[in-house]
């Protein structure tokens, strides 16, 4: 159907085209943009927290967030997996039933925590997928 | 960043019961029943903690996740992490420090042997934790004392079995020749010994150091220069031990 469009697209005259762009860059350029899925700033503080007599180091650390609209075309401004552009696409044939794709990360870093515990022998653990590094749909 | 954005995020301050909840959330994603609650007033700046530390920065570094808290207390002096530990650092997703529990340097009179003994607590190593090295670190200043050769010998002993009326039965696990004028940090390698402790915490009696001359007569320790726990808070002795997870972390449902 796509390339039957195109065919169509050809024939027509150049004014149906410009239109065609100029919405394509207003919805890039729209209060959508604002909301496409990105991460987030979140710093989560062990000072706030009230930890800093048993937590060495860090004194907290940015773990962030990731929030934000997966709308079409995924592909143009965001990471997306391949299954999360089929799933736009059935969400936009049937929008009642089907939601669209989740913003969520896809890429998370580990952090490093010292620590003292209760015989106050010192621990370094090392947490995995604790940081979000990317964010993306799907 | 995004002012917006943040204008749009946390909008009113925590109550004293959803902190409560956010703290246990947070405590349960670091693998902890409870907050721990050590008795610190000044062994922060024993070597255990710097010695962490001093591991904590290499690892940050090797992250290379920018740190704006990278922290620096008194490591002045000589470096306390060796190039053994970077290697046990990288195959780590653990690495805990263990103060001596019970130090103290006794003489049995009738053959005149000194010796100085250690015990650590291990109970508190958490579940699927698998220890992949450990060590005994004690620091040795330089000592004006002139010996035979200008070394002696020090010998490490884990404490196989007890005795109230004799001496303790003992397993040599390492001799080391060393200089008198030698000053740095000694490593053992106790990694069989503490993971039988860990297997079979009944086996564990600590370990014993003895020091002699090459002529084999007994010295205290502190004769060889050796820190105890009247020395600096910096170079007192310690054990670390490096662990790989053996088994996923599953939160419980609250």
């Amino acid at each position: 159907s796509i390339s039957k469009r195109r065919h169509q697209n050809r024939n027509r005259s150049t004014q149906p085209q410009e239109a065609s762009k100029s919405l394509s860059m207003a919805d890039y350029n729209s209060s959508d943009q604002k909301t496409a899925c990105k991460k987030h700033e979140l710093y989560v503080s062990f000072r706030e927290l009230g930890w800093q007599d048993w937590i060495i180091a860090p004194e907290g650390y940015a773990a962030n967030y990731c929030d934000g609209e997966c709308s079409f075309p995924l592909n143009a401004h965001m990471n997306a997996t391949n299954h999360a552009i089929v799933q736009t696409l059935v969400h936009l044939m049937n929008p009642e039933n089907v939601p669209k794709p989740c913003c969520a990360p896809t890429k998370l870093n580990a952090i490093s925590v010292l620590y003292f515990d209760d015989n106050s022998n010192v621990i370094l653990k090392k947490y995995k997928n604790m940081v979000v590094r990317a964010c993306g749909c799907h | 960043g995004n002012s917006e954005v943040q204008s749009n995020f946390i909008q009113r301050r925590l109550r004293i019961s959803e902190k409560r909840e956010m703290q246990k959330e947070i405590l349960s994603i670091l693998g902890l029943p409870q907050r721990p609650r050590p008795h610190v007033s000044h062994s922060k700046f024993n070597s255990a903690p710097l010695f962490m530390l001093d591991l904590y920065n290499t690892i940050s570094e090797e992250e290379e996740v920018p740190n704006p808290h990278r922290f620096v207390l008194a490591t002045e002096g000589p470096p306390l992490a060796s190039a053994q530990d970077s290697a046990f650092l990288s195959d780590a997703d653990m690495v805990m420090s263990f103060v001596s529990l019970a130090e103290h340097d006794m003489e049995i009179s009738l053959q005149r042997r000194h010796f100085r003994a250690f015990k650590f607590n291990l109970s508190q190593i958490p579940d699927g934790e698998a220890m992949t090295a450990s060590e005994l670190r004690i620091y040795k200043e330089c000592t004006s004392q002139v010996y035979e050769n200008g070394t002696f010998l020090l010998s490490i002993y884990q404490v196989v079995q007890e005795h109230q009326d004799r001496d303790a039965d003992l397993f040599l696990l390492e001799s080391r020749t060393l200089w008198t004028a030698e000053e740095g940090w000694l490593e053992f390698d106790i990694t069989a010994t503490s993971n039988l402790w860990v297997m079979s915490p009944h086996h564990n009696m600590g370990l014993q150091i003895s020091v002699e001359t090459s002529s084999g007569r007994s010295l205290r320790p502190e004769e060889a220069g050796l820190v105890g726990r009247s020395g600096a808070l910096e170079k007192q002795p310690f054990m670390v031990a490096f662990f790989k997870v053996s088994e996923a972390h599953v939160r419980s449902t609250r």
